[in-house]
């Protein structure tokens, strides 16, 4: 359950990103500083540094969408699935989608955008499902308070499997 | 009095539920095949730490309800 076939991760270390739609649920700037947030969770633990790119190529690209939005496998109206995201890998390779039936938040309401970004984003360094509960990874959502929010130790010792660690 | 909802149909309903499920986030890779209904609903209750009972009963049910990601629970 521990990565994804083949342990496909990305070759380099700097990476780029690219937001390429908003959700009407919080301003957009919250949704940057959810996202950028959401980044550092990994870069804090490991040599990997991203950085947002507006109009040009990107690594990881994010998108919220409902139903069928083009990679055939359609989101389900609210609930139930919340997102999902493609392992390393060239085109949707790397993407996160984000359900935009779901009312997205950056409190204890509905759905933390911070949390569930986090964890997309995992996929899209590699790692793949945890059945440990309480990891990041694990694939039901439970909130946590983003302000204190600290990556758990079976997220962490995966992510630098994969990775190393930041120092080196 | 209400038509009483026939056992076997509610439990035709719960079999499709639980099959979308596990087609979802336990699907048959290569190497579960052969595997039954049963073995594949264990699969999931082994993944959650549920009690293995290779049924659907109300903690895999509450587990099925709980919103999750999207991106299967086994990879191939």
């Amino acid at each position: 359950y521990k990565t994804f076939p083949g342990n496909p991760r990305w070759k380099r270390t700097h990476l780029t990103y690219k937001i390429v739609n908003y959700t009407p649920d919080l301003p957009q700037k919250k949704v940057d500083d959810a996202i950028r947030r959401a980044f550092m969770v990994w870069s804090d633990v490991t040599p990997l540094q991203f950085r947002r790119v507006f109009k040009t190529h990107a690594d990881i690209v994010i998108r919220f969408a409902r139903r069928e939005h083009g990679d055939g496998q359609p989101f389900d109206g609210r609930g139930a699935v919340l997102a999902h995201a493609f392992y390393p890998g060239e085109g949707i390779g790397g993407d996160a989608h984000f359900d935009d039936d779901e009312r997205w938040s950056e409190v204890n309401q509905e759905v933390n955008l911070f949390l569930v970004a986090a964890h997309e984003f995992g996929h899209s360094l590699g790692l793949g499902h945890s059945n440990v509960r309480g990891a990041l990874m694990y694939p039901s959502y439970s909130y946590v308070n983003p302000a204190t929010f600290r990556l758990p130790e079976d997220d962490r010792r995966r992510i630098q499997k994969l990775y190393g660690t930041k120092s080196s | 009095f209400p038509a009483q909802l026939k056992p076997e149909s509610r439990s035709d309903t719960d079999t499709e539920k639980i099959k979308a499920y596990l087609d979802k986030f336990f699907p048959i890779l290569e190497k579960t095949q052969s595997l039954s209904l049963e073995e594949r609903i264990k699969e999931m209750q082994r993944f959650f730490h549920l009690t293995v009972t290779g049924k659907l009963n109300a903690e895999t049910e509450e587990t099925m309800k709980q919103p999750r990601c999207g991106v299967p629970d086994t990879a191939d």
